[in-house]
């Protein structure tokens, strides 16, 4: 899972 | 990345780009809410400032630009290059009524006190409800153009979509973001009604005109 804060989606 | 994600931004981008051509090919803005357009600049530049402090990937850079860029040129098209065709006497929603209580609640519920992530909560919780003023535009007026209805179309499936990619991933990567959710189904609900007058009418090939 993406790191928390890191706003992969648009 | 799934198959609800890329679609979702590739409807997103859809609408970016509907309203754009509509508006270069016409030479015209009528029927649009220029508000709400301020509105979206305003979401993209606030969530999208982590192009300067990180980067995920090619295509999340490069479709972060194109947003912003699309979004500037639509307000700069609505404001300067055809602001004789701007109906501003019925894009009168007071937008402060937004933006206000929308900034105040990024200060409390957001996922970090830092400016950057309250920025981005803030433009999650923007975002949500930026389209009333062209929504309240279209009642004011009672009708919309077939062009501005698949513009709200993509823009409305657009965030139904990533509802469904949220489902997905929480799923299968185990990552669940409750601002985004909650945001998101504000988002989606407000589209409902619209959705059911573009099934209903624009579908059927009748103009959307909304009874007096």
């Amino acid at each position: 899972p993406p790191a928390e804060g890191d706003h992969d989606e648009l | 990345m799934n198959i609800f994600w890329l679609t979702g931004d590739l409807s997103h981008l859809a609408a970016i780009v509907i309203l754009l051509l509509k508006i270069w090919k016409t030479r015209s803005c009528a029927g649009i809410s220029g508000k709400g357009q301020l509105l979206f600049a305003l979401v993209f530049t606030t969530r999208y400032l982590d192009l300067l402090t990180s980067f995920i990937s090619l295509y999340n850079t490069s479709m972060k630009l194109i947003y912003i860029a699309c979004s500037y040129a639509t307000v700069y098209l609505i404001y300067m290059k055809f602001k004789a065709t701007y109906d501003g006497n019925h894009d009168t929603f007071r937008v402060e009524f937004l933006v206000v209580p929308v900034g105040g609640l990024s200060f409390l519920i957001n996922h970090d006190f830092s400016p950057l992530e309250i920025l981005c909560t803030f433009s999650i919780y923007l975002e949500s409800v930026a389209i009333l003023p062209q929504l309240f535009m279209i009642s004011k007026t009672g009708e919309a153009e077939t062009i501005t209805t698949h513009y709200l179309f993509f823009l409305g499936l657009y965030r139904a979509l990533y509802l469904v990619n949220s489902i997905w991933r929480f799923y299968f990567e185990g990552c669940f973001d409750l601002i985004a959710v909650v945001a998101g189904v504000v988002q989606t609900i407000l589209y409902c009604d619209f959705f059911y007058l573009y099934i209903t009418k624009v579908l059927k090939g009748k103009k959307l005109s909304l009874p007096a």
